[in-house]
């Protein structure tokens, strides 16, 4: 998840309670918003006393998770009114154990509402699939137009080279339904975003097969990767013509 | 051309 976000967001409060951990970071620009939840069913154990923020620099974290083993067991763990947040690896045979202490920082984040919003249209792809449409056009443009109807969904692009589109048409693999693409919708959308950040959010294709783009018209893009006990949400501005 | 949005003009603090 950190090396998901960390190109996206820098400095982020993780904020503990009950439910497990989430964390909420709009990007310096203000037009992407990151929005991950682990729930207590990602962790074993998971226990929260109080609730509490993290604040921490993901640059600095990411540092000290490039020690860590592919298969190492992670703890972390933070006092009361911690001042740093302390981490430890242990390899699965329980031969190496390191730990790690990072400084906490005070973050004055503003914390968005995001409404229930029922999208006009929800597409499932492979999330291997997006990011190669996200990539391919990126090469050509500085944006993309989605435009999802009954017939499919088109994303098609135009810059100083030309232009280019890939359509997708709803498909069912019985074998791995991550591999599937559906498109429910309710009424036609068509909008416009900035590749640069699509690019982005597709470093978390590792985290699920599949990704899910919910759209409407005039408001923000959801991309949403469905993690095993949360989820990686992306919300992207939409571009308006003048 | 078009312009982008910033993503705060859809989402009010809480």
């Amino acid at each position: 998840v950190v090396e998901a976000i960390k190109d996206l967001v820098q400095d982020c409060n993780f904020d503990c309670n009950d439910d497990g951990i989430q964390l909420q970071a709009m990007d310096n620009s203000h037009v992407a918003l990151v929005s991950m939840k682990l729930s207590t069913g990602a962790f074993s154990p998971f226990r929260c006393d109080r609730n509490i923020a993290l604040g921490i620099n993901l640059n600095s974290l990411m540092k000290v998770l490039r020690a860590a083993g592919n298969d190492d067991i992670l703890t972390l763990k933070a006092e009361d009114q911690p001042d740093s947040l302390n981490l430890v690896f242990e390899s699965p045979g329980q031969d190496r154990m390191s730990e790690y202490d990072i400084k906490l920082m005070d973050i004055d984040q503003e914390h968005l509402g995001i409404p229930e919003t029922e999208y006009a249209a929800t597409i499932s792809l492979p999330s291997a699939e997006f990011q190669r449409i996200c990539r391919d056009l990126s090469a050509l443009s500085e944006s993309v137009s989605i435009e999802a109807s009954k017939d499919g969904v088109k994303f098609s692009c135009s810059g100083d080279i030309g232009n280019g589109s890939v359509t997708l048409r709803p498909h069912t693999n019985v074998e791995d339904e991550s591999k599937s693409t559906s498109i429910a919708l309710t009424e036609p959308v068509n909008l416009t975003f900035s590749l640069k950040y699509l690019v982005n959010f597709c470093k978390a294709s590792s985290l699920s097969g599949s990704v899910q783009l919910c759209l409407s018209n005039e408001v923000p893009l959801l991309v949403e990767f469905k993690m095993g006990a949360g989820y990686l949400r992306f919300y992207l501005a939409p571009k308006i013509g003048d | 051309m078009s312009s982008q949005r910033s993503i705060s003009s859809f989402f009010a603090p809480v």
